[in-house]
């Protein structure tokens, strides 16, 4: 879910 | 990674240090907000709770720890080193006015209704009218010195370049997220005036930006 991948970004 | 995000992570380091150096030799922090140093200080730690818990890369890990340790030091330089030249006359804006809505907001709207992730969401909220504050002290005194012009320039070109970033990675990888996406374009926008006014008054060479 779209919400795991955010993390990557600062 | 990609050209966009990489060129939005250097500006957004550009602008802290570009900040971060004015006040240190000149020493005085005259003209800018410490409000809004505070909330972006927020915004770090709000944001990068996962810096221990989630490990993505080194770049990520150092910036983070970066971004977090520069804005501090700055948010110190204000309230502490230089305080005595801190314009809290002129720093007036209710910081209240912005906290509430997007705590509010962050409740409302997020991915999942965890600590970390609402946290997050207030994070990317509170980042969009973190610089309030700055801008409203800029109208207030209705000038600004050309280093802090700068300093707004790279800040808001960042979160331009994060948004061409999410254009770049919705073609490339059908990645989107639309919280951070929706917040970063409000936040952009809150710049475009600043922009006009730095386009055509400061790169004129006008050393000082007077507002009309």
């Amino acid at each position: 879910d779209s919400s795991v991948n955010h993390k990557d970004e600062l | 990674m990609n050209v966009f995000r990489l060129a939005g992570d250097v500006s957004h380091l550009v602008a802290i240090i570009i900040l971060l150096l004015k006040i240190w030799r000149s020493k005085s922090c005259a003209g800018i907000s410490g409000k809004s140093q505070v909330l972006f200080a927020l915004v770090f730690t709000t944001r990068y709770l996962d810096l221990f818990t989630v490990f993505i890369s080194v770049y990520n890990t150092v910036m983070k720890v970066v971004f977090l340790a520069l804005s501090y030091a700055t948010v110190y330089l204000i309230y502490m080193r230089f305080r005595n030249s801190y314009n809290s006359e002129n720093d007036t804006f209710r910081v209240e006015f912005l906290l509430v809505p997007v705590i509010g907001l962050s409740f409302l709207e997020n991915y999942a209704f965890t600590p970390l992730e609402i946290l997050w969401t207030f994070s990317i909220f509170l980042e969009a009218v973190a610089i309030m504050p700055q801008l409203f002290m800029i109208t207030k005194t209705g000038e600004a010195e050309s280093i802090t012009t700068h300093y707004l320039f790279f800040l808001g070109l960042y979160r331009a370049l994060y948004i061409a970033n999410w254009v770049w990675r919705y073609h490339t990888e059908s990645f989107y997220d639309l919280i951070a996406i929706v917040s970063g374009v409000v936040q952009t926008i809150f710049f475009c005036d600043f922009f006009y006014l730095y386009f055509t008054r400061v790169l004129r060479g006008r050393g000082k930006m007077t507002l009309p």
